[in-house]
């Protein structure tokens, strides 16, 4: 992380929205700047308090290309989408938003919430982190709303300037959310095996799964991968002793706890026609050395052997793997079996048979 | 030393080499420091910083990486020099 000292010398702070994007209703803008300026008092003393005129600390305002008498223009649409300024009178502490850009409530556009809560980290005090998990790095990436945005590294820079709040156990950045490992409405983003272990990915978290004395254990991806992005999509284990993570159209080859020199590379660079942007979920057939990519609802075969994607692909899921009707959410092998995810199911599929076994609880894994 | 104009494959990506590095990468001296030096950093040095900060490659050049990250979405606010 970065700091521009010496901080806001108060800890009660106002803002204003100065005036509105009609991309959004006004009640959705209220809403996600009031839950982007939560974001930062969760984890320090400060105080936002909303005032509807005059001068407040923190302006918020929408604007396109030179507006108003700010130093900084914008540039139409996409380029740069928000500016903020460090703590201080004047221009201290505003954060603008470019009203070329499309602003949302969701994942479509720019999500209005995760910007502000970026830019508000500026308007604190905060400069850029090269640390690509973090809130406070310069490129936009959309994480879904219901994660807590800011990682350790966002936390250990703002508690530097401000502390932690006051009635925090202790003074280390507080780890905001851990998912509940029981939750029973808890979805994955990807799963793979890892030698005997079973690793569940969900967001900023994974699960180590031992099945065979089921035990179970919630880490950061980033303890072991410090590399790897948040919120993977899809991940499995080769016939070579590694791990593949994909996200987005690239992917990650990991041998232990190395990525290997040169990743991430594009998922073209595996065969897949330009036209496919992201990976749903993946699994290699132990017994055959050939490995499942799932996308929508089809799929492509890849040899890893000759290290190539077969002809014929992709073909429909339900025709070769009948009973999986759905996108594929994570899939992976155990005891020969693939054990498919979708939603709040989960499916024990027979490869050999092109049988589904049965239909289990998603968290079944967990000993719940 | 400037980077050579081979480097680009089109005037387009040039102007975005140049607009990038000049709105987040150009340290903004302080006039307040009397006699200070015009100390610019060439452009292939604040390539390099560039490519260091984002954990690509450091080159000085705008290979293709560099490049497909320039074209991200992001904040305003200068990566250096605040």
């Amino acid at each position: 992380y970065g700091v521009t000292l010496p901080g806001w010398k108060k800890t009660k702070l106002t803002y204003r929205i100065v005036n509105y994007t009609p991309d959004m209703s006004k009640e959705d803008v209220d809403n996600a700047i009031q839950k982007a300026l939560k974001v930062w008092s969760t984890v320090t003393p400060l105080i936002f308090t909303r005032i509807h005129e005059g001068i407040a600390d923190i302006m918020i305002a929408f604007g396109t290309k030179a507006h108003g008498h700010c130093p900084r223009y914008f540039d139409g649409p996409l380029g740069v989408l928000a500016h903020a300024f460090p703590p201080g009178n004047g221009f201290g502490g505003d954060a603008h938003f470019d009203e070329d850009e499309d602003w949302t409530t969701g994942s479509a556009g720019f999500n209005l919430f995760l910007v502000a809560a970026h830019e508000f980290g500026h308007a604190l005090g905060l400069s850029h982190s090269n640390d690509q998990r973090a809130l406070m790095f310069p490129n936009y990436a959309y994480v879904s709303p219901s994660e807590f945005p800011l990682s350790p590294d966002d936390i250990s820079g703002v508690q530097s300037i401000y502390g932690s709040q006051p009635n925090a156990p202790d003074k280390r950045p507080a780890t905001p959310t851990s998912p509940k490992t029981c939750d029973s409405q808890m979805s994955f983003d990807a799963i793979t095996t890892l030698r005997r272990e079973v690793i569940f990915l969900k967001g900023r978290h994974l699960w180590r799964v031992y099945p065979d004395n089921s035990q179970v254990e919630l880490e950061l991806i980033s303890t072991f991968w410090p590399n790897l992005p948040s919120s993977i999509q899809a991940a499995y284990e080769n016939t070579k002793d590694q791990i593949l993570f994909f996200k987005g159209n690239k992917f990650w080859v990991i041998s232990g706890y190395q990525v290997l020199p040169g990743y991430p590379k594009n998922i073209s660079t595996l065969g897949f026609p330009k036209g496919v942007k992201k990976i749903d979920a993946a699994v290699c057939n132990k017994n055959t050395g050939k490995t499942d990519f799932f996308v929508g609802d089809k799929y492509w075969r890849y040899d890893e052997n000759s290290q190539s994607m077969e002809t014929g692909y992709p073909r429909r899921t339900v025709d070769d793997f009948p009973g999986i009707r759905q996108k594929v959410d994570a899939v992976f092998q155990q005891k020969g079996f693939f054990y498919f995810f979708h939603g709040s199911k989960q499916w024990e599929f027979d490869p050999t048979t092109k049988k589904v076994i049965r239909e289990i609880k998603r968290n079944s894994w967990f000993n719940c | 030393l400037p980077v050579h104009p081979e480097n680009y494959n089109n005037e387009e990506d040039e102007k975005l080499v140049e607009d990038y590095l000049n709105k987040f990468y150009a340290v903004e001296p302080d006039p307040n420091q009397l006699g200070w030096k015009i100390n610019a950093e060439s452009t292939a040095e604040k390539l390099q910083k560039m490519q260091k900060f984002f954990g690509l490659k450091v080159t000085g050049k705008p290979d293709s990486e560099t490049l497909e990250m320039m074209k991200k979405p992001r904040c305003g606010v200068p990566d250096v020099g605040l």
